[in-house]
């Protein structure tokens, strides 16, 4: 119905206006609809505006800011209606180290709704986890995973 | 809801059983390049009701079953996720402590679902998750190489997401 | 022949002029996400004569030219490809030391080609090029993100690298 | 013409045949044409073994190898007919420790040939640079750039 589509559009923006300063110093996002007024039919697109640059449209990112918009989109919708469960595979490899460092203070914010597994290979990350599980193929073409708790 | 443990066997590339035990909290798997972390995703993904080859990575459902040279070849493959029922499951599962649902495919192609060891349909697996948000097409489930081509989906394709909230 | 110097000036993220002094052997850009890295990268392709502005990451010319709070901005955008000769050109090239390729675009939307500061026409880069294996387009140039879709596009489009070997 | 694109082809698969065991330990890979009988029709495929997994289709290769695989074509290509310089955006993003560092011996083999120019984000391929070129925005908005000769 429309009004419930509206109001989870007016709750995505409302937690998207608490995460996305966590990820971009002093940045502003902004979901909205585009291509009709009818929310049953509209599109749902981002705009984005960054301390000192000129965002025009989102192909003007750089492959890491990109990533970066794409999760704090993905995490606003989690405090909207956290799902019991989160997987994301290596959705950290176009990070920097500063903004790896941000993505682990998401992690830590997420992992209070919700059980958190990711794939990763970067040592910044595995840090924070809970528990590890290195998988590996001693025998060619047959994994075996063994895992380690952390905490 | 959470996860417990996930165990696979015969699919992809495991052709021994193994099992994961997911605490609470953050998770993370590691391993080389190839060495079979995102067909654990696959496993998730599949035992969650996913229908897309492509979405799994394969042209045929035969490639799901264990493919490699090693002599073992097991007769199906098999994943189990046995999950921790706190709510908002519907009234037949509220009373069980645990509720284990599994996937199953044959080299004959047959393929079933179960709940706690009954053969079900997917409608049913679909019913129990209806109102916890587990959805392995949601927008808590990112692919490798996707999270850079959420900015570049199509307003429509995103709209999707929005839905889900609703 | 090889590259000797990259200037940019007012071009994307580049409103002062910068200089990169590349030398033979391998050069590495480092630096922090959103910094102008893979804008370097454009402006590369963009002075050897792209003209798919979604190659370049832009939705129309004038996204070319720095567009960002800061004071100065720059009346146009250029960038300077100072090249080592060592043969390989075309004959009335054959005797200098050194070739500047250059590429201007100014806010009024009019952009022009120079070869060692003399304007010229897109066919003439082309023409400077054809024997010696520079092409914006060819498999020496591979953007971010692109390198596992290779395997993903079609054999046709795969076909296009095959035709430049031939 | 048909000669020409067949001869292309030859010399292709036999510097890959060369390269490509530098990336996969005891691995195979051929190009070759599909779609169409005549070579000027023809599309391009690429058929891969590696020892001891099932290589139906290419889609079953893991991020990490598809990436490696590409960069094995793009090599062997380079080998037939070297270009002045060959331009690398983050390709090395997907890559284990293991695979670095083979990738960073490909990259030697490059620098007979051509000039090598790479963005990285990875410290173990920084150690194999001649020079490298730091990118920063200390003003916002503002790139500017500070060349370090390292030999
Ligand atoms: N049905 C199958 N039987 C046996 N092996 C398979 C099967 N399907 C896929 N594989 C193997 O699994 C491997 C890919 O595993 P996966 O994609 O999980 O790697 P990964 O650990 O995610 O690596 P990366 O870090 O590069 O992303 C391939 O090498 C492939 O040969
Ligand atoms: N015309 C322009 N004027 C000013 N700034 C621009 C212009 N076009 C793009 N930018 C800025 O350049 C930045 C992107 O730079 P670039 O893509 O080179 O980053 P990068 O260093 O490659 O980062 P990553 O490591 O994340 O890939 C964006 O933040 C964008 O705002
Ligand atoms: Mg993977
Ligand atoms: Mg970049």
């Amino acid at each position: 119905s429309r009004r419930k589509i509206r109001e989870a559009l007016e709750l995505a923006n409302q937690k998207l206006s608490e995460v996305f300063p966590l990820l971009f110093e002093g940045g502003r996002a902004e979901l909205y609809f585009t291509d009709s007024d009818d929310p049953l039919q509209a599109g749902l697109d981002l705009k984005v505006k960054l301390p000192g640059k000129p965002v025009r449209h989102l192909s003007m990112l750089s492959g890491g800011e990109k990533a970066l918009c794409a999760l704090a989109v993905l995490f606003a919708f989690y405090l909207v209606k956290p799902g019991p469960f989160c997987i994301l595979d290596e959705v950290d490899a176009p990070l920097d180290e500063a903004n790896t460092l941000r993505f682990n203070e998401l992690l830590k914010r997420l992992k209070e709704h919700s059980q958190v597994i990711l794939v990763t290979h970067n040592p910044r990350v595995m840090e924070i986890a809970d528990a590890l599980f290195g998988v590996t193929m001693e025998e060619k073409g047959v994994s075996k995973v063994v895992s380690v708790k952390l905490t | 809801m959470r996860i417990k443990r996930l165990e696979i066997y015969g699919f992809k590339s495991f052709p021994y059983r193994v099992s994961l035990p997911f605490p609470p909290g953050i998770s993370a798997i590691v391993g080389p390049n190839g060495s079979g972390k995102s067909n654990i995703m696959d496993a998730l993904r599949w035992v969650l009701g996913e229908q897309s080859l492509k979405r799994l990575r394969v042209r045929s459902a035969e490639d799901l079953l264990f493919a490699g040279d090693h002599g073992r070849s097991p007769g199906f493959a098999e994943v189990r996720l046995v999950l921790e029922n706190d709510g908002g499951v519907p009234e037949e599962f509220r009373e069980l402590p645990e509720i284990v649902v599994a996937r199953r495919l044959y080299r004959s192609g047959e393929s079933e679902y179960l709940i706690n060891n009954r053969t079900c349909r997917l409608k049913d697996i679909h019913y129990l998750f209806l109102d916890t948000g587990v959805n392995p097409r949601g927008y808590g489930l990112i692919d490798q190489g996707e999270v850079g081509k959420f900015l570049e989906r199509s307003p429509q394709e995103r709209r999707f997401f929005l839905e889900e909230l609703a």
